[in-house]
């Protein structure tokens, strides 16, 4: 993954996921 | 957790964890989901020295002569497609760690000879992660009776792992693991369809589906292993906002 790769965003994506 | 049995199978001689369905009783599948950091997938293209070890490209070369049939199956039998997720810190792979921990409890609780292999806490850039494996073969010794199923053409389309096989190894559709994106219709429905697995790229949101078996090491000794049975593309959107970020730096340094 590189620099630009926003951890956060991935995070959320996780959280939105798991709400599903 | 409270609704698995463990059930014992043979060919290959294992013990599963498995759950009642209105269709009876089936092998328990747990899905993980994570961004991919590491991965070693089909296709398989190109060949190496079977001394020369496993690459990123999990590629090997057939080379049986001058005694060395015995040296190439040891190699191919470890050959694997394997994946590696991180969640970045979220709380959810903490969580999962203990979900794991109470799994390998019902393996112990319901048999004596259970040797759980110690669960080192993997950490990728420095958050923790997991990675599960599936072999490519299962050794023909321990599926006497059972029928090789040939390689999907996306996994082996130059025929390199089926001519590998000889006669020791097999490979069985338990052997494979399914690669496939996920896709929610409109009304609210979920479909699997399958995709290539050359598609998949570290960054890409993933969904692993994984079983956990127990195989024999030694006489009445088992080590359970988490095992890959299918591999969901969620969303490739973060990845590709990335390398289109990555491409707008470059270009603005010329």
């Amino acid at each position: 993954m590189n620099r630009f790769f926003d951890a956060n965003d991935a995070r959320a994506q996780i959280a939105k996921y798991i709400m599903n | 957790v409270s609704a698995l049995k463990v059930e014992s199978f043979d060919e290959p001689k294992t013990l599963r964890l498995a759950v009642d369905t209105p269709d009876g009783l089936e092998e328990a599948a747990f899905r993980v989901p994570g961004f991919l950091c590491s991965k070693t997938l089909p296709p398989i293209l190109r060949s190496v020295c079977a001394r020369g070890g496993i690459d990123g490209s999990a590629s090997v070369t057939i080379d049986d002569r001058d005694g060395r049939r015995n040296e190439v199956v040891e190699h191919a039998k470890k050959l694997r497609q394997h994946v590696k997720v991180t969640a970045f810190g979220s709380t959810l792979y903490s969580t999962l760690q203990e979900k794991a921990a109470d799994i390998f409890k019902v393996f112990e609780d319901n048999s004596h000879h259970i040797n759980i292999r110690p669960s080192d806490r993997k950490l990728w850039d420095g958050e923790i992660c997991f990675d599960f494996h599936s072999r490519y073969f299962t050794e023909r010794k321990h599926v006497p009776s059972v029928k090789h199923a040939p390689f999907p053409q996306e996994v082996d389309p130059l025929h390199i792992l089926e001519d590998l096989k000889g006669e020791d190894l097999l490979h069985l559709e338990e052997n494979d693991v399914q690669y496939c994106e996920k896709v929610y219709g409109d009304d609210g429905s979920v479909s699997y369809v399958a995709m290539d697995p050359k598609k998949f790229q570290v960054g890409d949101f993933v969904e692993l589906t994984v079983t956990f078996v127990c195989h024999p090491v030694k006489k009445n000794e088992f080590v359970v292993i988490p095992t890959l049975r299918a591999l969901a593309l969620l969303s490739s959107e973060l990845r590709q906002q990335s390398e289109q970020r990555l491409r707008e730096s470059r270009d603005r340094q010329g």
